[in-house]
């Protein structure tokens, strides 16, 4: 039966995390990534706030567990920076 | 656990409460008798006092709510986002606001209400979300019997540091 390829899967998967992280970890909507310097990444940042928060590995990377608990139900006020 | 910032808190230990609106999926009594006993997780362990009102402005108003409710948090539908609270002030504030698109239940089907409750009222009174898993003040749903439940020690701690202990 058919596959998603790839790539629509990362585009999901980005998503949800961006999506996550701006409800509640406070992470601004990057309206201009191309002027941001190469070092900088707010989304790892961010990633890694909300992996210390739940007690996960903190890799800085969507990884299975991160993205199980991003799917977990839960409560709609943020984590961080009411 | 975490105070929200600022450190918001009610200025009276009496406090009203009202239920604007009911959700179709469970009986209206079952409805009350939750939200009731939500109310009483955190009056029984500090001097706050809730009243029922049924039809002026309270302090807490309760509401089930769809998608754009005009206050700048949408809900998602079913799953993800369940419900959201306001901490204490005029107003919106400690207001809960319910996603009528979720499966609400008085067991252990579907979200709970009684439990996704508890821990909202637990943002009216002005705490915020608390990294230690076992907590009601988790931001994650997870389901307990209601007939069992005790109120973990960190939200006792937390809720006491705001209000100090019972009276009783």
């Amino acid at each position: 039966f058919p596959v998603a390829p790839e790539g629509e899967d990362e585009g999901k998967t980005l998503q949800l995390v961006e999506s996550y992280l701006q409800n509640f970890y406070d992470l601004q909507r990057d309206h201009q990534p191309h002027l941001r310097n190469k070092d900088e990444n707010p989304l790892v940042e961010k990633l890694k706030e909300m992996q210390a928060f739940f007690g996960l590995e903190v890799t800085g990377k969507p990884d299975l567990d991160t993205l199980e608990m991003m799917k977990k139900p839960r409560c709609g006020i943020p984590d961080v920076g009411q | 656990y975490v105070f929200t910032p600022g450190n918001p808190k009610w200025k009276r230990n009496s406090l009203t409460y009202r239920i604007l609106n009911y959700t179709p999926k469970m009986r209206k009594t079952d409805v009350d008798e939750a939200i009731r006993k939500a109310l009483s997780v955190w009056s029984n362990v500090t001097p706050l006092t809730f009243r029922k009102v049924e039809d002026k402005e309270a302090d807490i108003m309760i509401s089930f709510a769809y998608r754009d409710h005009r206050d700048n948090s949408p809900f998602d539908g079913p799953n993800g986002q369940l419900a959201h609270a306001f901490q204490p002030g005029e107003g919106i504030g400690g207001d809960v606001h319910l996603d009528e698109e979720e499966a609400w239940s008085k067991n252990g089907r579907g979200y709970n209400l009684f439990i996704v409750v508890a821990h909202e009222l637990g943002h009216s009174l002005g705490l915020s979300h608390s990294t230690d898993p076992g907590a009601l003040m988790y931001p994650t749903y997870s389901y307990t019997d209601p007939n069992e439940f005790l109120l973990p020690q960190d939200d006792i701690d937390g809720i006491q540091a705001i209000y100090g202990p019972s009276n009783a």
